[in-house]
């Protein structure tokens, strides 16, 4: 499973 | 969302619009390296996949969609609508040695080893160094138009109100990801001549020219 920072950014 | 996450996506849209206008109004795409702007069409591309699987908030799914549209919108014209005058002869960096070697490092240094995290981590890369060919096209031809110089400071300074943002959201919401924050920091500092120029010479009403 992916943990690393979702992207919510643009 | 933060002030300064804010200011750097408007900073960001303003820049897009800025050549977008520019290349519209004076129906001239001079000056401008489409390389450099094939390279951004190509960073949202593989960035904003995840419009199809990941919702985030209307605000993020519309800028996604804008900046997308833009891209696009601004290749077209400088190799369709307007190519007679663009100045490919000055637009000479090669783009395979900015793709390749940032795509084996998204291979190499990724969150995840999953398509779409390749994709996205290959973007921030790739976004790092993608105005390469324009600043090589002013240090070609040695001197840049007054708008053209507005457009690069809009731009670059998205990058630096994001570092600013990374650095809040660190200690309000302990976030961070050093992949973004390296390669935005990285990205910022490819600006920094550029930024002195222009607040030594475009603010004081001059062209940008770059000393012989």
């Amino acid at each position: 499973e992916f943990v690393g920072p979702k992207h919510d950014e643009l | 969302m933060n002030i300064f996450r804010l200011l750097g996506d408007l900073s960001h849209l303003l820049a897009i619009i800025i050549l977008l206008l520019k290349i519209w109004r004076t129906r001239s795409c001079a000056g401008v390296s489409g390389k450099s702007q094939i390279l951004f069409a190509l960073v949202f591309t593989t960035r904003y996949l995840d419009l199809f699987t990941n919702f985030i908030s209307m605000y993020n799914s519309a800028m996604k969609l804008i900046y997308l549209v833009c891209s696009y919108a601004t290749v077209f014209l400088m190799y369709f609508k307007f190519k007679a005058t663009y100045d490919s002869n000055h637009d000479t960096f090669r783009m395979e040695f900015l793709v390749v070697p940032v795509g084996g490092l998204a291979f190499l240094v990724n969150h995840d080893f999953t398509p779409l995290e390749i994709l996205w981590t290959f973007s921030i890369y790739l976004e790092a160094v993608a105005i390469l060919p324009q600043l090589f096209m002013i240090s070609k031809t040695g001197e840049a138009e007054t708008i053209t110089s507005h457009y690069l400071f809009a731009l670059g300074s998205y990058r630096a109100l994001y570092i600013v943002n990374w650095v809040f959201r660190f200690y309000t919401e302990g976030f961070f990801d050093l992949i973004a924050i390296v390669a935005g920091c990285v990205q910022t500092i490819l600006y920094c001549d550029f930024f002195y120029l222009y607040i030594t010479k475009v603010l004081k009403g001059k062209q940008l020219t770059l000393p012989a």
